[in-house]
């Protein structure tokens, strides 16, 4: 019931000790709850390298060169989250198709954050996920969270 | 009259009232004017009114895919003059081409020599 | 964590980027 502002400050200060990073069955690396998440709850902030889209391309092809993972997450049409390189946990949050988590862009004092809040109570332990929104692009790529309701693809 | 766009340029730029300046910061963007040509010679001229420490700017041709968010002479669509040691762009390759660059104060024109055919 | 990805700097929150006059300059003379 606190106003967003006030959640965000409040979160700035526990996401640390809420969150960690694990060896993960979904993906390579993962992000997992050190302690119980209550439902609708803020988790932690996507936070990053704030970039105008018109960089995004230049900088996959660079990622991609260096063999680096790209882990970004667009804020509207303009502007984008670079976490490749400056970034917090988050990063390594995993999708699911059967996600605990979901992502919002929250104003927060006239400026847009991306965060992530739990959908439902999350015991201690669960590894947290969110449903990625993809752009379209031509080659599909396969799906690994596992879950029944698993839509296969990730775009 | 030939103006500067209203509904074709980067959303950041801000133009004055009379749409014959633009200001931009933060970032290279572009904007196009009212008008194009596709043939002949023609010339446009344009004075820098302001130029403040470390702002710079690329001024020339460009088609209609250019693209708004980046500076002219980014891609194939563009052909610019940059304000910083004169360079002139194209597809993001800069050219030596005048020496010292341009800055406040400075008239600029900027010839742009098409076939009458095709 | 921040040992999975070489050079990397951990952030709290955002940082504005800024652009460097050559961001899109593939080769500059």
């Amino acid at each position: 019931e606190l106003p967003m502002a006030m959640r965000y400050r409040h979160l700035r200060e526990t996401a640390r000790e809420a969150v960690g990073v694990f060896r993960s069955s979904i993906h390579g690396r993962g992000l997992f709850c050190k302690r119980d998440i209550d439902a609708g709850e803020m988790v932690i902030e996507y936070a990053g390298q704030v970039i105008r889209s018109s960089l995004c391309d230049m900088r996959e092809k660079d990622y991609e060169s260096k063999g680096i993972g790209c882990y970004m997450f667009r804020i509207d049409d303009d502007t984008v989250i670079d976490a490749t390189m400056h970034g917090n946990a988050a990063r390594f949050i995993n999708h699911s198709c059967d996600p605990n988590c979901y992502s919002r862009v929250v104003d927060i004092l006239g400026k847009k954050h991306i965060i992530i809040f739990a959908l439902r109570r999350i015991l201690c332990g669960e590894e947290l996920t969110y449903d990625y929104k993809f752009p379209i692009e031509e080659d599909k790529i396969p799906c690994t969270c596992g879950t029944r309701r698993c839509r296969k693809y990730l775009n | 009259a030939v103006l500067l766009a209203l509904h074709d340029r980067a959303p950041q730029l801000r133009t004055a009232d009379d749409r014959l300046a633009v200001t931009g910061d933060k970032g290279y963007c572009l904007i196009r004017a009212t008008h194009g040509v596709s043939r002949g010679v023609w010339y446009w001229e344009c004075t820098i009114d302001e130029q403040p420490e470390g702002s710079h700017t690329r001024i020339g041709w460009c088609q209609q895919l250019a693209n708004l968010q980046a500076p002219l002479g980014y891609d194939k669509f563009g052909y610019s003059w940059r304000s910083r040691k004169g360079t002139v762009f194209h597809e993001s390759r800069g050219k030596h081409y005048f020496e010292g660059g341009f800055g406040e104060g400075d008239v600029l024109g900027i010839m742009i020599d098409l076939p009458e055919k095709n | 964590w921040s040992a999975f990805a070489p050079d990397f700097k951990e952030l709290d929150e955002n940082v504005e980027y800024e652009e460097r006059e050559s961001e899109f300059d593939q080769s500059d003379e």
